[in-house]
């Protein structure tokens, strides 16, 4: 029996919309631990990974650890019919190919519930070892997400290389050539406005523009993006889920020939 | 041309 009540239900439509685009069909695992899903696009390129801590939800019944194949197109349908304010709950019985999402509304008028069929879905879980970074940089996520917006239009693929100078978003394409400095910044009103840079020695790499486009999808969830990088790693990209855990994104750098 | 990287050559199936 599995019975999850989140009383921030828009968080979870913000989850599906932050996977959806890079994703279609994933496990959701469910154990004492939390709600939580790992997967890769079609072409192994990325790799996200969600966690929504069982402490963040009003009620979290998990009797035993389950993995509930969903296909996140379908499961984006469903959660849309919820109202911004309404609180989520899922549920599963043992044994079923089903899941059972309610909404309810917040002053309890108006209680529905919609049942998706489960998948089997063969999927491969990947051990993601901890790892020294040689920089990480945090900046606003919505900063992030109009840079590789605007890179897009000129090029394919984007530079970032971090120096004590800053970070440094590179792009080239058939129309010219764009370069984007972010400096550390931390003095600012708000912190989730600042640009923080550790760096333990530069470091340089290269990625395709539209996985990290796709990555920008999950703005929503969080003020703040984190990114690590180090050379011969995927880079890191990471959205905070206030109080629930992350979202965090993997994409394989390309690699000199 | 650079190559576009591989998850799989990074982590491995456990």
């Amino acid at each position: 029996m599995l019975e999850l009540r989140l009383v921030q239900g828009s968080l979870l439509k913000k989850v599906l919309d932050a996977m959806r685009e890079l994703v279609n069909d994933a496990n959701f695992d469910c154990s004492a631990t939390g709600f939580s899903l790992q997967a890769m696009d079609s072409s192994h390129v990325a790799l996200v990974a969600l966690l929504l801590r069982s402490e963040g939800f009003e009620h979290y019944r998990c009797d035993r650890n389950l993995s509930m194949g969903m296909n996140l197109n379908n499961m984006s349908k469903m959660l849309r019919c919820a109202g911004n304010d309404d609180i989520i709950t899922i549920k599963a019985d043992d044994g079923t190919d089903s899941v059972t999402f309610m909404f309810e509304s917040p002053n309890q008028d108006k209680i529905a519930d919609f049942e998706m069929k489960l998948m089997d879905i063969d999927s491969e879980h990947l051990g993601i070892p901890d790892a020294e970074y040689q920089a990480i940089v945090r900046m606003p996520s919505s900063e992030f997400a109009r840079i590789c917006k605007d890179l897009s239009s000129i090029g394919d693929t984007v530079v970032i290389s971090v120096t004590k100078e800053g970070v440094k978003f590179s792009t080239a394409g058939d129309i010219g050539t764009a370069n984007i400095v972010c400096r550390q910044n931390k003095t600012v009103d708000k912190p989730e406005e600042a640009t923080i840079i550790e760096m333990q020695e530069p470091v340089s790499l290269t990625f395709a523009l539209r996985y990290l486009n796709s990555f920008t999808k999950a703005t929503p969830l969080s003020d703040t993006v984190t990114i690590s990088l180090s050379s011969e790693l995927p880079v890191v990209v990471e959205y905070k889920i206030a109080e629930m855990g992350y979202i965090r994104y993997y994409l394989a750098p390309k690699i000199e020939e | 041309d650079a190559k576009q990287g591989n998850i799989l050559s990074f982590f491995k199936k456990i």
